[in-house]
């Protein structure tokens, strides 16, 4: 299928296991086809992904249907990544006003394994060398999303940190870790540290520290080093 | 070059080496 013909059928009323079907379908050509093909799905696309994403996450689930819902979401969060893996797709996500919002807004500690995917990618996000500071962004969204939701801005990072997925608190730590890296102000990165500590990572870390996993020891490398330093500087 | 494809790749096999990291 074409990239045009993808967007007319995003533009019908697909639900369920069509809608999935379509997704799992476009998310092998994102990654299958050359940037040309990406760039024809462009923002038009993304942007009925997006809306497809907001719908789901606000539908309640169907009760003769379970599961599906949060399969297709998981599903566009697959196609994103395909999306932004390169330059076009990267620029039209950033460019896009609800792309990083509606990212933050799958951070969803009871879907772990969609969890994981959407933290890897917001981390990568955060990291990206550009003006406009991707990092700041994420963390605003991280702010407001928390503020709609009456919750402390880390505590679902904390709460996918508690979860028995390794893979996903080495995702919530890589998150952390982007997040405050970036951060140039000493002042403030001691800040966020803390307020994460506050929340229960101290006695998080305590924990994990026991697990033998390479990616998650990576990242608490990383978190106690630049701690470290950060303390010393100070 | 803007034909450049596995950015995101590129990024994430990056904060998984820890190599994102390094302070300059």
């Amino acid at each position: 299928r074409s990239a045009l013909m993808y967007i007319q059928e995003l533009k019908t009323d697909l639900r369920d296991v069509p809608l999935l079907s379509c997704l799992e379908s476009l998310r092998v050509s994102l990654n299958n086809n050359p940037v040309s093909w990406v760039q024809t799905f462009g923002a038009e696309g993304l942007a009925l992904l997006l809306a497809f994403l907001r719908k789901l996450q606000d539908e309640k689930e169907d009760p003769l249907n379970p599961g599906i819902g949060v399969k297709c979401q998981h599903e566009i969060i697959r196609c994103l990544k395909a999306f932004m893996n390169n330059k076009h797709g990267l620029n039209a996500m950033l460019t896009s006003k609800e792309g990083i919002p509606l990212l933050v807004r799958s951070i969803n500690p009871k879907v772990p394994h969609m969890m994981v995917d959407v933290v890897k990618l917001l981390s990568a996000l955060c990291i990206l060398e550009r003006p406009g500071n991707t990092h700041e962004r994420v963390l605003e969204c991280i702010t407001e999303q928390a503020e709609e939701q009456e919750i402390e801005r880390f505590q679902p990072l904390l709460s996918g940190m508690n979860k028995n997925s390794i893979t996903l608190k080495a995702g919530c730590m890589q998150l952390i870790n982007a997040l405050i890296s970036r951060v140039e102000e000493l002042d403030f990165r001691i800040h966020l540290r803390s307020e994460l500590m506050r929340l229960g990572l101290r006695d998080q870390l305590k924990e994990v520290r026991s697990i033998e996993n390479d990616e998650l020891k990576v990242q608490l490398q990383v978190f106690e080093e630049q701690a470290d330093e950060d303390s010393e500087d100070l | 070059d803007d034909d450049e494809t596995g950015i995101m790749d590129g990024l994430l096999e990056a904060l998984q080496s820890g190599a994102a990291f390094k302070r300059k």
